[in-house]
Formats: structure tokens, C-alpha cells, sequence
């Protein structure tokens, strides 16, 4: 990583941003979405915190223009320079502005909006360009789908020796167990352990109901070092010893709790890319079926045929009885289901296709 | 050994590489001066930034607009500068 002369930063780490022109390549929605994601993994890695001011005079001023547009380096036309930005200071400072007559997206096809803005947003805060290939502030391009598209080891570093190392947020401290409107992310089995997440929380615990008193409470990071946001949902196939994790629109292959996973596209499972992230998951090995569940909907993906089953999605409560409209985690236990929704937790028999008992979500946890 | 002409850059590339040199690398501009001394002067002011851009990208340090620093060069990137500008 590197710096500019002097080094230049940010005195306020509260630092405002405002959308002064639009590309008309994309939703703005998109827009506003990829420059609220790029900024995200700035403030995860430092103690930054990043405002949208639609009216005043904003830090950072974000444009779409084409060749010359007011400043000294006029752009070039489709290819060649995507966009440039200013080091922190007073006025033109920190503003970044991208090349119009490129194509612009939130996918493959043309540029990706949110790769390149995660590198121009690094400009603003005060990085130079960086000689590892792996990291966003590598001047060049790289086409990879936005799933890969994380801070390197580098661009950490070299964020963190300009404003140093993210302040725990209370929403890091552990969770409160046994409020009563305490509600889980995820759910899975893990060999006999079943494992429950919450934030960036999980606790784990036997299947033997007489030990559930010997709960294990740790920060997710322990046991999934590659994860670094909370867990959406969690499913395990027990014949071939493999978790699978979902963050946002990444899946992770767990194949040994602290140990280094390798991430994919929920996309590759079949989701339309309106999509976003999954709910709740769970696998029954009798069926070779791991079924999704996204909202209302609820999806049937064929493990052994590797792809969704035709005629999904389906409204959940078509088809579940019983089961409220939404699933915020799932697991499967001997001849059972198990579903949370909000702070309930519903046992279902899914051979005879009933609901069997529904009890508060953290009596699991020894509430 | 006369030179092969397919390992000489084509004009063209040399233009880009001149403008990228000056847009990434502080390339100065052509100065004026005499012909042959300002011919001498940038095809060695040429040749440094070639390599200073090889160094940072991990290339071969040749200071020749080979293939793989042309590759490079054309690949679509960000405005700001590699160097202290």
C-alpha cells in the first residue's frame, strides 16, 4: 500500500458523501446501493463512519462525466482510464469522478460500479495505489464477480495506518441470550452440535438434551476465520461432512470449523439476481433436497442434480401449515425440521407434513 | 544483426506509451532542444520510466516497450497517477 505526500486524511471521521450526478447506465438505486456497499468495506476494516448529505456541501462529491469535465485530467473516451479522485483536503478534495462513456454496472457486463468505487473511494480516504495484484487499490481493473471483490490483507493495513483499527461496535458485544425478543440469523448441525448465529455471535451445543446446559458462546470469527460479516443461513450435508454459510449474496464451503473456507455466488445455485441473500436453509438428506427459504418464498434445490427443482419459488405458507411467513433459520434433527421465525421456534414432522410443537426460539439456548 | 522489424513497437503503441508514461509515471513532456540531443534526452527518459513502470507493475525491467508491458498499458484502469505526482 502507499500514501500520498504528507499523508493526507480525514481530521472528522464521520465523513459525508453526496451523489451529484448519476450514470443513466443503472437503477439509482444500484447506484446509490454499490457506493453504500464500497464504502462499507472501508468502515468494517477503520473507525470510519460515512453520511449521504443530499444537500450541503459534502467531503466527498460523486460525478459521472464524460472527456473534459473540469478538472486537469480530462477522460479518454470507452476503455483505458475508468475513473480517477482527489487526496483528502478542502474543496476538490476526496471527490471522485467516473468515466461516462463507460458502461457501467452492478454485474459482469461492463465495468462493475462497485469494484471501482471501492478503489476510487480509497483515493479519497487517503491511500495511493498499492503493487498487490490481490488488492483494491491495484491500479488496474479486475473483472471478477463482485463476490470476490473484499479488501486484501494490504489494502487493511494500509487503511488502518491512516485511522487505525475499527472500534468494537456495541453490536459486536454478545447478544443478549435470553431477551425475549431475542431472535437467531442462522441455524445448523455440525456433527452433533447444533450451532446457533446471531450477529456475529454463535453458540454451540450438544443434541443430547440432557448436556444443552453445556453451552460454548464465541465470536463467529473463531470458528469461521474467512467470515467476516453475520451469518444469513447455514445448511450441512452430513454424508459429505460439509457446511455451507451464507452471508449477503455469498455461500462459503466450511469443510472444518477454524479452518479457511473458499466463497461462491448464491448465484450459482439458480437464484434470479434479484436475489440478494438467503434466509434460512436446511438440508434433508431423505430427499437429497436443501431447501431455501427468501422472504415469503421458498426455493427446492436437487443437491445431486445441482440445480433448483422446477416450479420454486412458492409462498412458504402454502405448502408449510402452520409456519409463519417468514423463516429466519432452519435445521434438521433426527425426523425433524426445525424453523424460527421471529422469537418462535416450530418443530415439524416433514414426513407426515404437520407442525408438532413451537416453543420460544432461545429455549435452545437454555432460556 | 539487422534488428527484426516485428520486435519494434508499432508508432502507435509508442504514442500510447508516451501518454500513459506522462499520465502515470511524470514522463516530461518532449522539451525543446536541438534534434539529436533532444532525441538522445527521451528515448533515456523513455527508457527509465519504462522500467519504473515495469518495477511497479513486477514486469521485466528491460526499459523496451515489450509485449507484455504493452499488455499492460492498455489494460483498462484507474486516473490517478502511480507516482508522486
Amino acid at each position: 500500500f502507499s500514501f500520498y505526500p504528507e499523508k493526507p486524511k480525514w481530521k472528522n471521521h464521520t465523513i459525508t458523501y453526496m451523489i451529484a450526478k448519476y450514470t443513466p447506465d443503472m437503477k439509482r438505486e444500484d447506484v446509490e446501493k454499490s457506493f453504500r456497499s464500497a464504502l462499507k468495506m472501508w468502515s468494517d476494516a477503520a473507525p470510519l463512519r460515512f453520511i449521504k448529505d443530499n444537500h450541503g456541501k459534502a467531503d466527498i462529491l460523486i460525478s459521472f462525466a464524460r472527456r473534459t469535465h473540469g478538472d486537469f485530467f480530462s477522460f479518454d473516451g470507452p476503455g483505458g482510464v475508468l475513473a480517477h479522485a482527489f487526496q483528502p483536503g478542502e474543496g476538490m478534495g476526496g471527490d471522485v469522478h467516473f468515466d461516462e462513456d463507460e458502461t457501467w454496472t452492478t454485474g459482469k457486463k461492463g465495468y462493475n460500479l462497485f469494484s471501482v468505487a471501492a478503489h476510487e473511494l480509497g483515493h479519497s480516504l487517503g491511500l495511493s495505489h498499492s503493487r498487490d495484484p490481490s488488492a483494491i487499490m491495484y491500479p488496474n481493473y479486475k473483472s471478477q464477480s463482485s463476490t470476490q471483490y473484499s479488501l486484501s490483507k494490504d489494502d487493511v493495513l494500509g487503511i488502518q495506518t491512516l485511522y487505525g483499527k475499527p472500534t468494537i461496535k456495541v453490536e459486536t458485544a454478545a447478544p443478549k441470550k435470553c431477551d425475549p425478543n431475542f431472535s437467531f440469523d442462522a441455524a445448523v448441525l455440525i456433527g452433533n452440535e447444533i450451532v446457533f448465529f446471531k450477529n456475529r455471535y454463535m453458540w454451540m451445543r450438544t443434541t443430547q438434551t440432557t448436556y444443552w446446559n453445556r453451552l460454548r458462546e464465541s465470536h463467529s470469527s473463531t470458528y469461521l476465520p474467512s467470515i467476516s460479516s453475520h451469518v444469513d443461513a447455514a445448511y450441512d450435508i452430513p454424508a459429505k461432512g460439509v457446511v455451507y454459510i451464507f452471508t449477503g449474496h455469498k455461500y462459503w464451503v466450511v469443510q472444518q470449523l477454524k479452518t479457511k473456507s473458499h466463497a461462491g455466488s448464491i448465484h450459482e445455485y439458480g437464484f434470479s439476481s434479484s436475489v440478494r441473500q438467503v434466509d434460512a436453509a436446511v438440508h434433508v438428506s431423505e430427499y437429497g433436497k436443501t431447501v431455501f427459504f427468501v422472504g415469503e418464498f421458498y426455493y427446492r434445490y436437487d443437491e445431486r442434480r445441482r440445480r433448483m427443482d422446477p416450479g420454486f419459488p412458492r409462498l412458504i405458507q402454502t405448502d408449510w401449515p402452520g409456519i409463519p411467513r417468514k423463516v429466519n433459520a432452519a435445521f434438521k434433527l433426527d425426523g425433524n425440521i426445525f424453523l424460527f421465525g421471529g422469537t418462535k421456534s416450530y418443530q415439524y414432522d416433514f414426513r407426515q407434513n404437520r407442525m408438532v410443537k413451537i416453543i420460544s426460539a432461545n429455549s435452545w439456548l437454555g432460556c | 544483426l539487422p534488428i527484426d522489424q516485428d520486435l519494434l513497437p508499432k508508432p502507435e503503441d509508442v504514442e500510447l506509451a508516451e501518454g500513459y508514461l506522462r499520465r502515470f509515471y511524470n514522463l516530461n513532456p518532449r522539451s525543446r532542444g536541438k534534434m539529436l540531443e533532444r532525441r538522445i534526452r527521451s528515448t533515456s527518459a523513455m527508457e527509465e520510466k519504462i522500467r519504473e513502470m515495469q518495477n511497479f507493475f513486477g514486469l521485466r525491467e528491460t526499459g523496451r516497450l515489450d509485449s507484455h508491458t504493452l499488455d499492460v498499458m492498455k489494460e483498462p484502469r484507474c486516473g490517478v497517477p502511480d507516482v508522486e505526482s
